[in-house]
């Protein structure tokens, strides 16, 4: 079964499963505990170690190892994870699981351009106007058209001591919207990387007094971030290409590392990402077999009722034309051969003599001939007219 | 009735030396 075409091998969306984007993905963390050794955490040790691998390896939740921060002193406490996910996905959500007393002061970002530039998707905080100038989350969700970073609660702590950080996109988002119709959804779900900023401990309460602080580290386990590897609708799974780069195994005559364009000689139309009802795929240009590009013309595809756009380059055999669907000058339709047959066009070869030029009509082969001249390629004398020594009316009456 | 092509070695080319097709 093939999820980008129906039985009948017509394309439709297709989207890769939900995975978590972040396994086995290297986390970047701002603090490790470790370096240098401490009685609780040797980085050199892997019994004591608590690296920022942990947070994002397969273990078993039964008993969970965790990354854990050095030992902060005073403010700011601010610890940054970050992941990359290797390429754009569309998540669903983002969880972290703390070990300790979860922290009182989250923010989650994301990148769309691998961490050159950074947006935030919410905050989570007892404290939302104080630490981050923000109102907090209104119960109904954001009160413009669009989603927005909203200001959610802290993570509570659990029993056990440990706590949950859970954010879905969809709380960040108006209700309503759907992402097949959505440009602003889709921009909102899609990210190329992860971070969050730890920034304040659950010890250190609305004072910022560094001097009242005991030393504390930040501790977590299982960063996961659920999302869809992003393929615009053109494809069900992604693949490690030669380089190890995560790429969408692209169809619908896309390709890209997103889909997120038309193969080059897919043109006869705009790309556009496919939804659940339209496939929306690239067209391969109508050439006839003759050309091996084309170029995409938006006024011809307007023209066209925004059906077809594609204009072939560089028809060969002898070929011309938008579609290089007639014969070029001095060439003729040859009508025992397809269209699509390299020998469709045939030499006009007319007469040198008998000829008054080269160019033949393009569906008859008809060479235009001189004065008393006949045949498809002028090469004969009319009945009643015989050959002449002069090469300028070599045709003349018979007497 | 079927008339002969043209025979190229009955044309005079004297005065049209220029317009002599490459054979």
């Amino acid at each position: 079964v093939d999820p980008c075409h129906d039985e009948g091998g017509a394309p439709r969306g297709c989207v890769p499963g939900l995975v978590n984007a972040a396994l086995g993905r290297e986390v970047l963390a701002s603090s490790t505990c470790g370096r240098p050794a401490t009685r609780a955490c040797d980085a050199s040790d892997p019994r004591r170690a608590h690296p920022s691998a942990l947070l994002t390896s397969a273990g078993g939740t039964a008993s969970p190892l965790c990354w854990r921060s050095d030992l902060l002193h005073r403010v700011p406490l601010n610890v940054t994870l970050t992941v990359p996910l290797g390429k754009a996905f569309e998540l669903v959500f983002v969880s972290l699981r703390f070990c300790s007393a979860p922290p009182a002061s989250v923010a989650l970002l994301k990148s769309q351009d691998h961490g050159r530039s950074w947006a935030p998707l919410g905050f989570f905080s007892s404290r939302c106007g104080l630490d981050y100038g923000r109102p907090p989350a209104p119960a109904d969700g954001p009160a413009g058209p669009g989603p927005e970073a909203l200001c959610f609660p802290a993570p509570q702590a659990q029993p056990d001591g440990g706590g949950l950080l859970a954010f879905s996109v969809q709380d960040g988002s108006p209700p309503g919207l759907d992402l097949d119709s959505s440009p602003v959804l889709q921009d909102w779900v899609t990210a190329t990387d992860i971070r969050i900023l730890l920034t304040r401990p659950a010890s250190v309460g609305d004072t910022r007094d560094s001097e009242a602080m005991v030393p504390y580290s930040y501790s977590a386990t299982e960063l996961q971030v659920g999302g869809r590897c992003k393929c615009n609708g053109h494809a069900s799974r992604c693949l490690l290409d030669t380089q190890g780069h995560l790429t969408c195994d692209c169809r619908h005559g896309t390709e890209g590392p997103d889909c997120g364009r038309c193969k080059p000689f897919y043109c006869d139309r705009p790309w556009q990402r496919a939804t659940a009802w339209e496939a929306h795929a690239c067209l391969a240009c109508s050439c006839n077999g003759h050309a091996r590009r084309c170029r995409f013309n938006m006024e011809l595809y307007r023209l066209s009722g925004r059906r077809s756009g594609g204009v072939c380059l560089n028809c060969r055999h002898n070929t011309a034309g938008r579609h290089c669907h007639y014969c070029r000058e001095g060439f003729y339709r040859d009508p025992g051969r397809p269209l699509s047959d390299r020998r469709a066009c045939r030499a006009c070869d007319c007469h040198p003599v008998g000829a008054a030029g080269k160019t033949c009509n393009q569906t008859t082969g008809q060479c235009p001939c001189k004065d008393g001249v006949t045949g498809l390629t002028c090469n004969r004398c009319a009945p009643g007219f015989q050959q002449s020594r002069s090469p300028v009316a070599p045709c003349v009456k018979t007497p | 009735e079927v008339m002969p092509t043209l025979d190229m070695a009955l044309f005079d080319w004297t005065d049209y030396e220029d317009l002599k097709p490459e054979v």
